[in-house]
């Protein structure tokens, strides 16, 4: 189990730095072993750097950019042992246009090994998804399905 | 496993039986503010097994049973089903020659719960036991709650061990 | 000071009840003393009914409706004790288009009052300032100011 | 009391001094993420009297200071200077005569931090008495850093008590 943990950290660790640079066009992320010499307990610190930035803590990083290195950390996870399905909501609500645009191509890549459940308000989001579910509440309180066909956003 | 379909009736303010089919790809969730989104996703999270009411914003676990709304009274139970495709064969050994496979939870005013794999009763611990290692589960790291995006940074070092042992 | 507290009270309470209901066109809102007999040192609970729904704890309200609850509870003690300037830092994030609006809509009547600073992401917040300031990092990891005139947005 | 000028030298991503104008009405501050929008708030609050690091996001204090970029090396000091116009005489007295107040808050690499009230040195305590009872402050009920708007909702009974006496 040893064995099996370290091997899950170094793909993790290959696959984050992979997708934080695909995000930011750059600049380097990683994780990090408290304690290197005791894999089965150790704490895991994430260390993220943008493009051009110094490295600094990762509390001092900007709302957007907390959410893109978390969104490139559970995205690496993903491609090391793939989930069938992703459910997040309002993830993109800290995203600039420019950022939520990234976002959205990423998804519809990994969309092809898992379905993407997204409740989103951003429109670029809605432009990109394959199905649109509109949830009403015509009656006050009480919510119901509207389905609505894609052609007639 | 790929979800098929969630069908759920008397949670929160779901008060009709509502059922969702889930096509593969994106599939965005909209609507108005309050009008029911984030509810869907304490519904997943719910029948998969969760067990802290306020991870589910309320104070009791009574709060998701359908409270009555301006014409309505409140309702006596609330059931979430989830169903998945069984294709490949995924799922553990028992459950293998099924094509489907459902999980239903139903909580009653009373505090009565049950849960169900496939229409027969089974309790929590089959639920558990059934989605291990399938990366299906109320804390897998694929699902991401509402303002809470960030909780991967503000949690401590070794709170962030549970997500790269559930990949190893 | 236990009647200036009382006066405070009564006077942020009618006008939450006021504010809010101009933001959902309707419902309930309002302030409950936990110990009515000891206003010196009793808790406070916010109490918030959106229109056609049953009155229920503030936790199990919507993102945006929790949104529009803390901000008609602000704008209600600004109408109490005016400050002097509000720094909103992306308020708007979690609400709808609809709710953005009428959001915008308040702060434009406010403002003749106080000054708004107003970090945000949203067109609909953009379009309705008197000001727009642009910041950037066009050396990367530095912060400089980009003096944007209105009319070329 | 009005703000009418913020200036910014050597605090966070701000190397350079940034001054900003506050015309009257609805100002908007945009750009892209990690541009610096939020450490504008900061720094207002830092500079009216903030003492806890991990409400500016960092770990200690000395956080604040610039901390180099690819092409430049940290600075030694971070300063924010908020000038006011005292138009209706808001000021307590000792400042009555003045038309504008500016206060200003210096911070060294060494940890050696000042004060100053009109350019003249000060200790804290007289920045807190200059704004107390104006409604101005590093936790005035007007002031909501990101992701922060649910705190009244999300906090104890109890705390919620300080917004109303401050308006008391
Ligand atoms: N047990 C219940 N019975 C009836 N209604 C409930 C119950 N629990 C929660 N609700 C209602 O559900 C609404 C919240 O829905 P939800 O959080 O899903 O909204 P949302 O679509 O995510 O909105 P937003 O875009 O603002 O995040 C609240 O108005 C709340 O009163
Ligand atoms: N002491 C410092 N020295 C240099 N850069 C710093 C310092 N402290 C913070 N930063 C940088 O400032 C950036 C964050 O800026 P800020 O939070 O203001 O962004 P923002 O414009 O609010 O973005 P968002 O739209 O994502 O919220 C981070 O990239 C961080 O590295
Ligand atoms: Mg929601
Ligand atoms: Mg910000």
């Amino acid at each position: 189990s040893r064995v099996r943990f370290l091997k899950a950290f170094e793909e993790v660790n290959d696959k984050f730095q992979e997708i934080y640079t695909k995000f930011f066009d750059g600049g380097k992320a990683g994780l990090k072993m408290l304690e290197e010499d005791n894999p089965l307990d150790t704490g895991i610190d994430i260390v993220a750097q943008p493009k051009g930035k110094r490295l600094q803590s990762i509390t001092l990083l900007s709302g957007g950019e907390k959410a893109l290195t978390v969104l490139s950390l559970i995205f690496s996870l993903f491609l090391v042992k793939p989930s069938p399905f992703f459910l997040l909501d309002e993830a993109d609500a800290p995203l600039d246009d420019a950022n939520t645009l990234r976002f959205v191509k990423l998804v519809k890549v990994l969309s092809e090994k898992s379905q993407f459940l997204l409740m989103t308000h951003n429109k670029n989001t809605m432009e990109l998804a394959d199905t649109l579910y509109g949830i009403t509440m015509q009656e006050p309180g009480v919510s119901s399905l509207l389905s609505v066909n894609l052609n007639e956003v | 496993m790929k979800i098929k379909k969630l069908e759920i009736l008397g949670f929160k303010s779901f008060a009709e039986k509502t059922s969702f089919t889930f096509p593969p790809g994106v599939t965005a969730i909209v609507g108005p503010n309050g009008c029911g989104k984030s509810n869907i996703v304490d519904a997943i999270k719910w029948v998969l097994g969760e067990q802290g009411a306020k991870t589910l914003r309320g104070r009791a676990m009574e709060d998701v049973i359908f409270n009555g709304s301006e014409k309505r009274k409140p309702t006596g139970m609330a059931e979430v089903t989830l169903t998945f495709s069984n294709e490949n064969g995924a799922a553990p050994r028992q459950y293998s020659e099924f094509s489907e496979i459902s999980v239903r939870r139903r909580l009653y005013r009373s505090g009565d719960s049950e849960y169900y794999i496939n229409n027969s009763p089974c309790r929590l611990k089959d639920i558990t036991e059934l989605f291990l290692d399938t990366g299906i589960g109320s804390k897998a790291y694929s699902i991401i709650g509402q303002n809470h995006i960030n909780w991967l940074i503000n949690s401590k070092p070794e709170e962030r061990r549970f997500v790269l042992e559930e990949v190893a």
